[in-house]
């Protein structure tokens, strides 16, 4: 089972 | 006062229906060297990064940064009344709470004007960084768009796996599973077509699970490139880009699935 990561996790917010 | 115009307006048409289905609305910001648009989907799951060179406008002109708040889907049915083979020009006042849009047929035989009201929109923008990654391959966009909406009838992930020789796309689902390889083309074929081949960069193996409904989200914009570079990195986004020769390029950044 695999779970969907969110962008958030990667990119932070300007 | 803002200003462009672009020779082939079907390209922005094209541009527009490649956004539409993941992001409802967004800015396009425009200035001194071209126009901009990040946006992201309602899960943020998905990012569009749309860049625009001033250079790929027959006409560009922009005396102070605008942000043009533009809803997706109104401007595609203005869109829809422009020709095949129409020129678009796009005007906006500084202040103002409108964009015109302006079709002219190759003979000026048929002209059309629309205004589009703008909107404010207040959006979370994400920095991206520059990264360096692992694994680059650039492969025919039609390939792509095929192998994503084929494998999708079978599961919802892919695992896409590459190696020096091969990129391979898994699936699995409830009927059984599968995988379709590419194998990186000869490098000697001097006479084949280079937007036929597939290319492989490599720096180390990369695996990375997504889910196909986003990729199959983002082959809308096959039409605007004959290839596409997928660039993977080992837990981070995957970026699949598409280039458009003088005009820009369209990027979207999908975050991967993780094993728990």
């Amino acid at each position: 089972n695999s779970m969907q990561m969110e962008l958030s996790t990667f990119f932070s917010k300007v | 006062m803002f200003e462009c115009a672009l020779i082939q307006g079907e390209l922005f048409r094209k541009l527009i229906a490649s956004v539409q289905d993941l992001v409802q609305d967004g800015n396009f910001m425009c200035d001194a060297n071209g126009i901009s648009l990040q946006g992201m989907d309602s899960s943020h799951v998905a990012l569009v990064a749309l860049a625009l060179k001033k250079e790929g406008f027959v006409e560009y002109r922009c005396d102070r940064d605008v942000t043009l708040g533009i809803n997706f889907a109104n401007l595609a049915k203005m869109l829809k009344c422009m020709g095949a083979k129409d020129r678009l020009s796009i005007r906006a006042q500084d202040e103002g709470d409108s964009a015109s849009f302006v079709f002219e047929s190759e003979d000026s035989s048929r002209v059309s004007n629309f205004e589009l009201k703008l909107m404010q929109i207040d959006q979370e923008q994400l920095g991206v960084p520059e990264t360096q990654y692992k694994a680059v391959i650039r492969m025919p966009s039609s390939e792509f768009q095929r192998i994503c909406k084929d494998l999708s009838a079978i599961g919802d992930t892919v695992s896409i796996s590459v190696t020096k020789e091969a990129v391979k796309f898994s699936v699995g689902g409830d009927i059984g599973s599968g995988d379709m390889s590419l194998r990186q083309s000869e490098s000697g074929d001097v006479d084949g077509d280079d937007s036929e081949k597939v290319m492989i960069e490599l720096e180390e193996p990369v695996q990375q699970n997504f889910a196909l409904r986003y990729l199959n989200n983002f082959t809308k914009a096959t039409a605007l490139s004959k290839t596409v570079t997928l660039s993977l990195g080992t837990d981070m986004p995957l970026v699949t880009e598409y280039k458009m020769d003088n005009l820009g390029s369209i990027r979207y950044y999908l975050a991967p699935k993780i094993d728990e």
